[in-house]
């Protein structure tokens, strides 16, 4: 109704909105499409890095498939599994969790912490993501920690690496802090592209309680459990490539209709 | 049969409509001008209103809407709902009383905006609902 009041009044009139009506129909229109505004300060001009250029292949892929149809039922797997980012090759079903989802926010890390290799194993890495531009009123249903894997020189490419991601729950001083066993993976040494582990649980409590988010931790270990340096079998940082920077993707679903206050 | 109660007005001789005037029964009567309802488009750019450097896609926003005319009969292009047809009969027994079948939105799908938030994070936000897919009386 109200383009056509709009365009009513453009039709009879004929008289262009004035800037005052110009912004305010602005307004209306982030305020329709949940837009926030003009972040400050201005985006990054620079090309995009990982996080951005996922959320746009997940952009086309939720857009194609809202033209096309909804997803056809749920598949953790493409959730949590390496599948996601070449969502424009091959076009799976979405799977509930991303086809119903209100919101998707991909946190940038902001600090990145890794155990100094002169000291005794084991090796590990933490990381940690500024959670609290959360949406109100949205509850997540899957999180995952996305960190590229590239091959690294001088290992045999089929020996196999567990890597394990922890929350950190309660740091003490001296002292190993208390971890939670998040998600793990095997994968062969030679495998290269992105891995995504699943950090839904802690997610979740980060929610409800945003001083409780100490970050995660990675460890990677060999088959005769050995520790080993992240770095070393190829593992991105945040010192790596903008495109293969590691990220945090959360899924949100709002827990009730969304009711916009009337302007 | 319908009593006319305004006397003043004298009902021509015939009641059928002039047999080479095209009445309300031929199908070409929606394209007399007034067009049958079917749905518009009105697209805003997103870069003209200057967003294009935060907001990643789409490109702009199609606000599709419904326009046109419903009147009887109400073909089958028109996606007519049977409620749809039976107003449309009765509104011609009672033009006073009962108002014409309207267009409107018979589907709708959402919408999904990506932009960037104040901390540099990236945002997927979908809208249900959102956007006219089909329209229909």
């Amino acid at each position: 109704c109200i383009w056509g009041q709009v365009e009513g009044v453009a039709h009879s009139s004929f008289r262009r909105l004035s800037g005052r009506e110009k912004k305010e129909m602005q307004k209306e229109i982030l305020s329709l499409l949940g837009l926030p505004g003009r972040p400050r300060p201005h985006p990054p001009l620079r090309p995009p890095s990982s996080a951005p250029l996922f959320m746009l292949d997940l952009y086309h892929a939720v857009s194609s498939e809202d033209d096309d149809g909804p997803g056809l039922g749920f598949s953790p797997e493409v959730v949590s599994h390496a599948a996601l980012p070449t969502l424009s090759t091959h076009t799976p079903p979405l799977g509930t969790v991303v086809s119903e989802a209100d919101t998707v926010m991909s946190f940038v890390n902001l600090v990145e912490q890794e155990k100094d290799l002169l000291q005794p194993r084991p090796y590990w890495k933490d990381f940690r993501f500024d959670l609290t531009p959360l949406p109100q009123g949205e509850t997540v249903t899957a999180a995952e920690f996305r960190i590229y894997k590239t091959l690294p020189v001088g290992w045999r490419a089929n020996r196999t690496l567990h890597i394990s991601v922890y929350e950190i729950q309660r740091e003490k001083r001296y002292r190993d802090p208390d971890l939670a066993l998040l998600d793990m993976q095997s994968v062969p040494t030679g495998q290269e592209g992105w891995l995504a582990f699943d950090v839904t649980s802690a997610s979740n409590r980060w929610l409800l309680n945003p001083r409780s988010n100490l970050g995660i931790r990675l460890y990677v270990e060999t088959e005769e459990d050995r520790s080993l340096s992240a770095g070393w079998v190829g593992l991105v940082g945040r010192r790596g490539p903008r495109s293969k920077q590691p990220f945090m993707v959360t899924f949100f679903r709002a827990s009730q209709a969304p009711c916009r206050p009337p302007r | 049969a319908v009593r006319h109660n305004n006397p003043r007005k004298k009902k021509p001789k015939h009641d059928l409509p002039h047999p080479n005037r095209p009445g309300i029964f031929d199908q070409n009567h929606a394209s007399s001008g007034r067009q049958g309802c079917k749905k518009h488009e009105l697209y805003v750019s997103f870069s003209d209103l200057g967003w294009r450097d935060w907001v990643l896609a789409p490109t702009g926003y199609s606000a599709y809407y419904c326009d046109g005319e419903c009147d009887y009969p109400l073909s089958s292009c028109m996606n007519a709902t049977n409620h749809a047809t039976i107003q449309a009969l009765v509104h011609l027994l009672k033009p006073n009383e009962v108002p014409k079948a309207c267009c409107a939105p018979t589907k709708l799908s959402p919408i999904s905006v990506l932009f960037y938030d104040d901390n540099n994070n990236v945002i997927l936000k979908k809208h249900r609902n959102m956007v006219v897919k089909h329209c229909g009386c």
